[in-house]
């Protein structure tokens, strides 16, 4: 089902996002 | 770039995760009472309490009052975005505090929401406050992510 995949790649892209933020060093938003 | 009132829309239902005062609407945030308690959850120890109780919450329906709190929510985010992280704001992402304090202005409330966003995301508390976001529905976090990658992104859009 194509909406289920696209569902999936959304919340990959939140995910990764968010995580890749939880890993900066605090203070260094850029 | 986005929708500057689904931008306010999607930023009033994050504020409201905070459970402050005078968060239900876009027109209660014009106030900038919600804001600054935010702000005080976000990093007490820069938006401490003595800061907050400068915060006037009577300013209703007082527009000079209201521009009054706005001057200083930004003026102390400003300070914190280049003293404590080291992010120089561009001009575009700078808001016209009288035109929400007069008008109600949405795209200007939207950056204003926006630097606040930024500040929960780079502060010491970070994790919390982006677990926090991850609870939101999917449609919300889409909004969040691209206002945080327009805010934060080296060159001005």
């Amino acid at each position: 089902d194509p909406n289920m995949k696209a569902g999936a790649a959304n919340e990959g892209v939140l995910a990764n996002f968010f995580n890749s933020l939880l890993s900066k060093k605090t203070g260094a938003p850029g | 770039s986005l929708d500057k009132a689904e931008l306010c829309d999607s930023l009033l239902t994050w504020l409201q995760t905070f459970q402050v005062p005078s968060c239900n609407s876009k027109y209660d945030l014009t106030s900038g009472v919600a804001i600054a308690h935010v702000l005080h959850r976000i990093d007490p120890s820069w938006f401490n309490e003595t800061w907050l109780g400068r915060i006037k919450e009577e300013s209703g329906a007082n527009w000079r009052l209201k521009v009054s709190n706005l001057k200083k929510i930004l003026k102390s985010m400003l300070e914190y975005y280049h003293d404590v992280l080291g992010h120089q704001v561009s001009d575009e992402h700078l808001p016209d505090v009288n035109l929400i304090g007069e008008m109600g202005d949405i795209t200007e409330l939207g950056k204003l929401v926006q630097l606040v966003l930024g500040c929960a995301v780079s502060c010491e508390k970070k994790q919390e406050q982006i677990q926090q976001i991850m609870t939101l529905e999917e449609s919300v976090q889409h909004v969040v992510m691209t206002a945080i990658q327009e805010l934060l992104s080296k060159e001005p859009s």
